[in-house]
């Protein structure tokens, strides 16, 4: 039980940094943030917390609960994107997780979907902003129709027009 | 593996049968206005998939059934008057009001490997587990899944809406109790 | 007692459909949604429960649990005007209510405000979305300055460009 | 009335005085990149009407007061050694660790009549209320904005970020407090 729950922690604790500095490098900060976790309980770790601590680049706090709404979006997904590298499932289902983001989040991890995405990790995304969904694959476009009284839905491959 | 497509019937907002297909694709957006069925099709994905129907915004399995225009005179919605639930009843292929409904998925394992997973709500309100058109036992069909690597216990592939900013700020003993759950 | 909260809550329950009826009119439906409340006690009705009713535009549920996640921003920003009306607060501070609305929602949202907003009647609204905030009076630009570590700000008049 | 400007000393993530004038406006939108400093203006607004630290997402009210770059190697940052402590404190006239905050509102009742509110946060961590340079009871205060309808108590005119959604389908309990602290 040590063993396995160590193997886990390892694993995402060496690629949280990377996976937080691919969502945070801009111009301003070509180096991105820092984040890692920490045991409260080296002994026994599967009995105690696991705490997850994210810097935004140029920024000094650690503590999760100061970081804004779109800054801890950005660590969120960070941190499920870690842990999907240990634990792979062949799709992500994301239901409008882009809420909080500014535009310029929002390109950072609509680039990071189009360069990680593949065959083996599908993502689903429902989005209401443009600068997510325009870069996808395909659309899925769903709309009421009044009469019936029924959702319906319309598919559209986006690769079949020119960017 | 990947998900090809989706067939809903009468699920939540889609009267009748709606067949998805995701094409090759492996970067799908869903849009559409505010209220139009994208966060049901999601509840739909994650239904097929075996989750709860609590996690689904709902309280039990039957209110995931399609529910058309309840013409308000005839029965009033919040009525517990049994004669108007039978009456209701009765109205047995009334397409406003199907008394079950399902979630087809079609999963591809690999090239001209594809499987079918599908859940259906019974006019008991219980849900049955196909695999491949086979009834098989919910525990199996969770095996199944989880051989292609989907957990449904962890959940950690599903992000609902409003829900990912909390995954930031989450306790530890939660953060520990996932890292349990994945390894 | 009983008669100050009924005045409170007949002066409101008056005004809260006409209030989701302005922030749903739409060319499709140019009547609106309806919304209205409910004492679970009629008797003593500060000891129990007031329900809120909120039906989207040619949509027949009336639960408030399955609507939408746009459908209940709107249904919240109506019971929060309705109960302005009744004891009117001089200003409002939003922030990101307009993260789960479409691009017509925001219209009709921005457009209620526009209507609204008076020398009694301030609106101060924190967004990230072009389609609210061109519409205002004026804006408040915030900023990072890096090297101070330190946000700053930058004040715009609108009003003297032209639209 | 309305709110014609503020005044923000080391408050949150703005260091020094920072002064913002509404103008003659009665739309005004704050806008800005994330972790700019938007909801902490709101925090400030909040702030010096007079709520409670915890609605500010912070435990104390030192918390509010600007902190900036700690040397992360002189004093980590949870140290709780007492020599650390007392290091930072004596570093006193250091703009990056104020030890007091405060923030202003000029509230405009009618033509040519404005009315100044200041909460300031003080050495010792509590709170100081003055209303036109003049020091009152934290009471006082509250009842001057009262006569404004600014009621703290019922907060119907402040919707914090991502609190919306959840007005919608609060408790009907819930709803019958806020319509009893209003009438
Ligand atoms: N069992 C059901 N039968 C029919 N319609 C239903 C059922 N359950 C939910 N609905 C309808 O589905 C609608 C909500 O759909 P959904 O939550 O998918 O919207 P959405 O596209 O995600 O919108 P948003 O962008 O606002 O999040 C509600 O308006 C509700 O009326
Ligand atoms: N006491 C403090 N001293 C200095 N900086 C602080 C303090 N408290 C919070 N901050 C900083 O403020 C930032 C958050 O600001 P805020 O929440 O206002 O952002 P925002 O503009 O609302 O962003 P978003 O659009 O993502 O919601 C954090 O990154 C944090 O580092
Ligand atoms: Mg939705
Ligand atoms: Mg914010």
């Amino acid at each position: 039980r040590y063993n396995l729950f160590m193997e886990a922690f390892d694993f995402i604790s060496t690629k949280i940094d990377s996976t937080y500095k691919d969502l945070t490098k801009a111009e301003a900060s070509p180096l991105g943030g820092s984040a890692y976790l920490t045991l409260e309980d080296e002994e026994e770790p599967y009995n105690s917390g696991i705490k997850y601590h994210a810097m935004p680049p140029l920024k000094r706090f650690r503590d999760m609960e100061l970081l804004s709404g779109g800054e801890k979006t950005v660590a969120a997904l960070a941190l499920l994107f870690a842990i999907h590298s240990f634990q792979p499932s062949p799709f992500f289902v994301l239901d409008e997780v882009d809420a909080a983001l500014d535009n310029a989040n929002i390109q950072r991890v609509a680039n990071y979907i189009v360069k990680h995405s593949g065959p083996n990790f599908q993502f689903i995304v429902i989005s209401l902003k443009n600068g997510l969904f325009e870069k996808s694959d395909a659309l899925v476009g769903i709309y009421r129709e009044q009469v019936k009284n029924s959702s319906k839905t319309l598919s559209i491959d986006l690769r079949e027009y020119p960017r | 593996g990947r998900l090809v497509g989706l067939e809903l019937h009468n699920f939540k907002s889609y009267r009748g049968t709606a067949s998805i297909g995701f094409g090759s694709g492996n970067f799908i957006s869903i849009i559409g206005p505010n209220g139009s069925g994208k966060s049901n099709m999601m509840d739909a994905i994650s239904f097929v998939l075996g989750i709860r129907s609590s996690h689904l915004r709902s309280s039990k399995l039957k209110d995931l059934i399609y529910r058309g225009r309840i013409d308000d005179e005839k029965y009033p919605a919040d009525s517990s008057d049994l004669e108007d639930q039978l009456a209701i009843e009765d109205d047995e292929d009334d397409p406003n009001n199907p008394r079950t409904a399902y979630v087809e998925a079609i999963y591809e394992r690999g090239k001209d490997d594809s499987v079918r997973f599908r859940r259906t709500i019974t006019v008991q309100g219980t849900s049955e587990y196909k695999i491949n058109e086979e009834l098989v036992s919910a525990s199996e069909y969770s095996n199944v899944l989880k051989k292609e690597g989907i957990l449904i216990k962890a959940r950690n592939f599903l992000v609902f809406q409003g829900d990912v900013e909390q995954i930031a700020s989450q306790s530890p003993q939660d953060l520990t109790k996932l890292m349990e759950t994945i390894s």
